[in-house]
């Protein structure tokens, strides 16, 4: 499960 | 990373050299809305300031980097370099109406209540409407240079790109990303006339016109 706080997108 | 995303961003890098060709082979900036591109200016330096906090990769990095840096250099060629060719009385679009929404819902919607987190959410939202000022001249000129509407589909397809991105990603890791998804969806969605255009139009060999 990953957290979308970690915002590794563009 | 995934082949979505990556074509996407791929897309997206494509989309910036097709405007930045456009501007200098026609040495003009007509038909191209310095309100959008002045958008992702703000969109890109809200988002990518965690250069300087978080390292994610050096694709990531390098692509922020290009990203903040290109639209600048588009800012510049269109307020300096071809200032002349920049028409702004038909860039009318209000600012206001996209920005104070969009601060509004980084407020609402965000992922921790600091600065960081409250600027890449609202980078969020203003990219989903960033392209607003742009469509909004495109439809009231009526018709545009066919380098144009390539930049535009570039720019579309990158957004279209992230959907299933994001359904690869909810199977594969189990990620979601609310914010992001939301935003993407009403983005891509913004896209859906233009590329009805391009696609009958456009890419069929004709000059992309609005019907009166």
């Amino acid at each position: 499960e990953s957290d979308p706080s970690v915002h590794d997108e563009l | 990373m995934n082949i979505f995303r990556f074509f996407g961003d791929l897309s997206h890098l494509a989309s910036i050299f097709i405007l930045i060709h456009k501007i200098t082979t026609t040495r003009s900036c007509r038909g191209i809305s310095f309100k959008t591109q002045a958008l992702y200016v703000t969109v890109f330096v809200t988002r990518y300031l965690d250069l300087f906090t978080s390292y994610v990769s050096l694709y990531n990095t390098v692509m922020k980097i290009f990203f903040i840096a290109s639209s600048c250099y588009i800012l510049y060629l269109m307020r300096v370099r071809y200032r002349p060719t920049n028409d702004p009385s038909i860039d009318t679009f209000r600012l206001e109406y996209l920005v104070g929404p969009c601060v509004v819902l980084a407020l609402i919607f965000n992922y921790g209540y600091n600065p960081t987190e409250l600027l890449w959410s609202f980078s969020i939202f203003l990219e989903s409407v960033a392209i607003l000022p742009q469509l909004f001249m495109l439809q009231r000129t009526g018709e545009a240079e066919t380098i144009t509407t390539h930049y535009l589909a570039a720019l579309g397809a990158y957004r279209a790109l992230y959907i299933p991105n994001w359904i690869y990603r909810y199977f594969s890791e189990g990620y979601v990303d609310p914010i992001s998804v939301t935003a993407g969806l009403v983005q891509t969605g913004l896209y859906l006339d233009f590329f009805y255009v391009y696609f009958t139009k456009v890419l069929q060999g004709q000059k992309f016109e609005l019907p009166a």
